[in-house]
């Protein structure tokens, strides 16, 4: 089973053309393994990127050099995993 | 039973499978299990259609789930085929609907992705489709339409997330939906629904064309959306695909509105942007409920408009 430990999603806001241009530069680079979630669209609109633990630091730096804005949507994406796992096992348990 | 499953919960395949025979064995006489077609890795495909009688009804197709992680649209998908079966006979204007039109609701559209989100990887989104010379599997099933097949706003490459695949049809899951939509010749309304980002949509996403209709659809959308928003205020953009989210080639409703289907809708759903496709499950029966007062207006629409 796959895991998400350490993934983060980030919410990038793109000011311009050029920085939505560049967010899909972001994503045609395979070895970041860059999952959009909310793709670029128009300058103004949020961007969600999920970016897994190992190429965390190497995207963040990729936005930062490029001047954009962002935040931490979601911390660790296999805490929110681990949530739901643990919400439907309780929801089971109740029902029988 | 349907009484007693729990709606504001996340479900398997089979839990979900499982409670459509219920639905179907406590509502005998308005609903009804059909199967369409089998997926790739030869899962039933199944379809209720909640008819009150009368042969070959104008029709109004909703889906849920076509893309597999998108999890809260399965989950409103039950909620909303409960819905529809209690309120026929309570709620005149279900029962105005029913009386002279068929529902159809499919509500694993995906199910080899649904299944793979359980099993194996909670963010799948595609189909589970291996094709011989592709590096990765699966299939965007929402860029496989004949519609703009293969243009600018779908990927080549396998292993994107927004693959288009080889061919337009490729999956059986769409090509499934294509076959049952021609065979039936008198669809209407045609609303698929994704999360997240709380859109609604109408074509189209591979050419910034207008379709014919747009003033309309543009005006059923914001009725639409005002009455989702009466319930909790959740925000909703609409408009056209290409101008309000991106392009998209490829994609069901643009396919269905080229087949005639005037009132083709896409529907995001909540998030607010802070779980995306991970939306706590408290939030499935709000998300249901603000969702089901938008899709009534967009049959009841249908239903007074027939063409």
């Amino acid at each position: 089973q796959q895991l998400f430990v350490g993934d983060q999603v980030l919410r990038v806001s793109a000011r311009n053309e050029e920085q939505i241009s560049l967010l899909g530069v972001l994503g045609e680079q395979e070895e970041l393994q860059v999952d959009f979630w909310r793709h670029p669209n128009s300058p103004g609109h949020p961007v969600d990127l999920r970016v897994p633990f190992l190429t965390l630091q190497g995207v963040k730096k990729f936005l930062d050099f490029h001047n954009f804005s962002y935040s931490i949507m979601i911390e660790d994406v296999q805490e929110l995993l681990d949530e739901e796992k643990e919400s439907m096992r309780r929801s089971r348990r109740i029902k029988r | 039973s349907s009484r007693t499953f729990d709606f504001a919960s996340y479900h398997t395949i089979d839990e979900i499978y499982d409670w459509m025979d219920v639905l179907v064995e406590d509502h005998p006489s308005l609903v009804s299990k059909i199967q369409i077609g089998q997926s790739y890795e030869n899962r039933p495909l199944y379809v209720l259609k909640f008819s009150t009688g009368g042969r070959n009804r104008p029709a109004i197709w909703l889906d849920t789930g076509i893309h597999a992680r998108e999890w809260i649209t399965h989950a409103t998908g039950v909620w909303t085929a409960n819905k529809i079966a209690s309120e026929y006979g309570q709620d005149p204007s279900v029962t105005a609907i029913l009386d002279s039109m068929d529902i159809f609701l499919e509500i694993v559209t995906n199910p080899d992705g649904f299944a793979f989100t359980h099993s194996s990887n909670r963010l799948w989104r595609k189909t589970r489709s291996k094709y011989s010379g592709n590096l990765c599997v699966g299939v965007d099933p929402n860029r496989n339409w004949d519609a703009g097949f293969g243009e600018a706003g779908a990927s080549s490459s396998s292993c994107s997330e927004t693959y288009h695949g080889p061919y337009a049809n490729s999956e059986p899951e769409v090509k499934s939906i294509v076959d049952f939509v021609q065979s039936h010749g008198n669809i209407k309304a045609f609303v698929s629904i994704h999360s997240y980002s709380q859109l609604l949509l109408y074509p189209y996403g591979y050419t910034y064309t207008a379709v014919p209709d747009q003033q309309e659809l543009h005006e059923v959308s914001a009725k639409a959306v005002a009455a989702l928003s009466s319930l909790y205020g959740t925000q909703y953009k609409y408009g056209s695909i290409i101008t309000t989210i991106y392009r998209a080639s490829g994609g069901t409703i643009d396919w269905t509105y080229n087949q005639g289907i005037k009132y083709s809708f896409t529907f995001e759903l909540r998030d607010t942007g802070r779980y995306g496709f991970l939306l706590p499950a408290k939030q499935i029966v709000p998300t249901a409920e603000e969702t089901w007062l938008a899709l009534k207006v967009i049959m009841e629409h249908a239903r007074d408009n027939l063409y």
